[in-house]
């Protein structure tokens, strides 16, 4: 399962 | 976004502002390290390629947009417009021993095999150690400008202000990514000798000089 990482930040 | 990171934000952008007038106003960037900021547009390219396809909010996008023109302007600035007044001599830390790790790294220990992800966990862990050929080129000539310091300390900060941000992100959401985490702890510890120095000297009204 490809884990989504929301990039938030800078 | 907590202040932490709001400062932190902040920090950068005075950093990369601060950097551009000092080039701009001086008409010289000797004591800059162009391949730090050639290292810099890499990490601001390939951290915001999901610029069009993952919109965060206005202000996000804005700030990556400023980054990066901001980042190849310098470049331009170094190696086109005020190309004599570079420190090519000094300026000579082998970048490609930065590039591979990070690259390699960044194959093996991501959050996602997928070409985005990991250019964004290449931009991450190449970011930790970018200011490595700067940093040199200051120890190379044992000094560096007052205005250099005032750059150097506000880039510094910024990473440590997103530490503190992710403490409390971490507490407050239970949110944390150990790859941002560590990266970031890395960064701000190759930063802590210089901070020692412009405490102790810039901040005095000296001019930071490394002892012989």
């Amino acid at each position: 399962h490809a884990l989504h990482i929301p990039h938030d930040e800078l | 976004m907590n202040v932490f990171r709001f400062l932190g934000d902040l920090s950068h952008l005075v950093a990369i502002v601060i950097l551009l007038l000092k080039i701009w106003k001086t008409r010289s960037c000797s004591g800059i390290s162009g391949r730090s900021q050639i290292l810099f547009a890499i990490v601001f390219t390939t951290r915001y390629l999901d610029l069009f396809s993952n919109f965060i909010s206005v202000y996000n996008t804005s700030m990556k947009i400023v980054y990066i023109t901001c980042s190849y302007a310098t470049v331009y600035l170094i190696y086109g417009k005020f190309k004599a007044t570079y420190d090519f001599n000094h300026d000579t830390f082998r970048i490609e021993f930065l590039l591979v790790p990070s690259a390699i790294l960044a194959f093996l220990v991501n959050h996602d095999f997928s070409p985005l992800e990991i250019l964004w966990t290449f931009s991450i862990y190449l970011e930790s150690v970018a200011i490595l050929p700067q940093l040199f080129l200051v120890s190379k000539t044992g000094e560096a400008e007052t205005i250099t310091s005032h750059y150097l300390f506000a880039l510094g900060s910024y990473r440590l202000l997103y530490l503190l941000n992710w403490l409390w992100r971490y507490f407050s959401q239970g949110f944390y990514d150990l790859i941002a985490l560590l990266s970031g702890i890395l960064q701000t510890v190759l930063y802590c000798d210089f901070f020692y120095l412009y405490i102790s000297k810039v901040l005095k009204g000296k001019k930071l000089s490394l002892p012989a």
